[in-house]
């Protein structure tokens, strides 16, 4: 019988900007 | 005392595990504090490899959130190195060719049949099991496509201040400086005085630089074609541009240097392989320039030639360069109003773009072709150099 692969999960990712984002306002709140 | 415990060697399957803790410390190690020289020797692109090996031993214990935060970390590294070193080229390069390389490991182990046609059964045994990171893989596109940019500005950055004295002022065919406009001459051709002067062989040497650190960290070779494209085209946009500005350098003998210092970038672009690269048609106008420098400016047979000639300068380049020719001497003539006139009317029907000067600063759109890698993850050592004995071979 043939192998049949997993189905794979999609991991979503934000944007590069949204990364930018969330990077900047962690960096703002940490003191 | 402490006991040795000799255990039997697990075969390595390719894979890098760390404790979630670790995580920061692997991406201080590995990207932000990372310098290229302590890889030099080891194989191109390791960091990218060792990162797809950590990222596949998260998705082998089925744990999204230490994928996501593992990709996350990287590319925010990624992005404050290139920021702290943005006018350093060999650190930007080391990063596009990494970040290339983790894209296409993405890709060619990512289980897509499409990326596997090149895969050895073992590569195969290598493949995600329960992740599709296609999301993560446009971020590392995008990503590459902005670090490309940095690298374009930081050579351009670099090539600019030699471009009009080596191309359009030097000279190095000798006894040139004598059939020089008279007015015109050069207040001094030496190299030992003071001035922002270069000799083609500064660009080239240059040039030879940037090509042996892109080769030397692996980057992919159809990407450097494209950097060299790119660099072509300025060279050529400025050294135009200058031509079209500048009375001075309209003469027989600057056409004379300028066709002889375009076919040396030719040769050199033959000797590193890099003549497919569509380099040499980005310049173009500016041989063109140079050959409508030397033609004859008089017949109505010599309007012809010029019109069948210059295909790729605009009828305003065309006529700005005859209208700034200067004649060597008193026994060449000035080109006549009538001449241009019968240019003017010959090339009327071309439907050619207004502005006269060219864009220096325009880019032509990157591409990242899928080159997948021979390299088996099994085979990759990690040099203690690194500091990761944390990460365990699983």
């Amino acid at each position: 019988s043939s192998q049949r692969p997993r189905p794979r999960v999609l991991l979503k990712a934000p944007t590069l900007a949204e990364m930018e984002e969330m990077n900047t306002s962690e960096e703002e709140e940490s003191p | 005392r402490q006991v040795t415990v000799q255990r039997k060697e697990k075969d390595f399957q390719g894979m890098l595990e760390y404790h979630k803790e670790d995580e920061a410390l692997l991406i201080r190690n590995l990207v932000t504090e990372l310098k290229p020289q302590m890889l030099s020797g080891t194989v191109p692109c390791l960091p990218a490899y060792i990162l797809y090996m950590c990222i596949r031993h998260a998705d082998y214990t089925n744990d999204d959130v230490k994928v996501h935060s593992l990709l996350t970390s990287t590319i925010n590294g990624i992005k404050k190195v290139l920021k702290k070193h943005n006018d350093d080229f060999e650190m930007t390069s080391f990063w596009l060719s990494n970040t290339c390389r983790l894209l296409h490991c993405l890709k060619q182990y990512s289980g897509d049949e499409g990326f596997m046609t090149q895969n050895t059964a073992k590569q195969n045994e290598h493949c995600l099991k329960n992740f599709d990171l296609t999301e993560y893989r446009q971020v590392l596109s995008d990503l590459s496509i902005q670090i490309y940019q940095q690298l374009i500005k930081i050579a351009e950055g670099v090539l600019q201040p030699m471009i009009v004295s080596a191309m359009l002022e030097n000279e190095s065919i000798q006894g040139l400086s004598g059939v020089k406009p008279t007015g015109y001459r050069k207040r001094s051709s030496s190299m030992a005085d003071g001035d922002n002067s270069y000799c083609l062989e500064a660009i080239i040497r240059q040039m030879n630089s940037f090509h042996t650190v892109l080769c030397d960290q692996g980057l992919d070779p159809e990407i450097i074609m494209q950097v060299f494209k790119q660099l072509f085209y300025m060279i050529n946009a400025v050294t135009l541009n200058n031509l079209l500005l500048r009375k001075d350098v309209c003469s027989w003998s600057t056409g004379m240097q300028l066709r002889y210092n375009i076919s040396q970038l030719e040769e050199w672009l033959r000797g590193r392989n890099l003549h497919q690269s569509g380099a040499v048609q980005t310049m173009e106008p500016l041989i063109q320039a140079a050959q409508l420098l030397q033609l004859k400016k008089k017949t109505q047979e010599d309007a012809e030639a010029i019109c069948s000639l210059c295909t790729s300068l605009s009828t305003q380049q065309i006529v700005k360069i005859l209208n700034l020719y200067t004649p060597l001497n008193e026994f060449e003539e000035r080109v006549t109003v009538a001449f241009i006139r019968t240019i003017q009317a010959q090339l009327q029907e071309r439907n050619d773009p207004q502005q006269l000067l060219l864009d220096s600063k325009h880019m032509f759109p990157v591409l990242f072709p899928f080159n997948p890698s021979s390299l088996t993850m099994d085979s990759i050592h990690i040099p203690a150099c690194l500091n990761l004995e944390f990460l365990n071979e699983v």
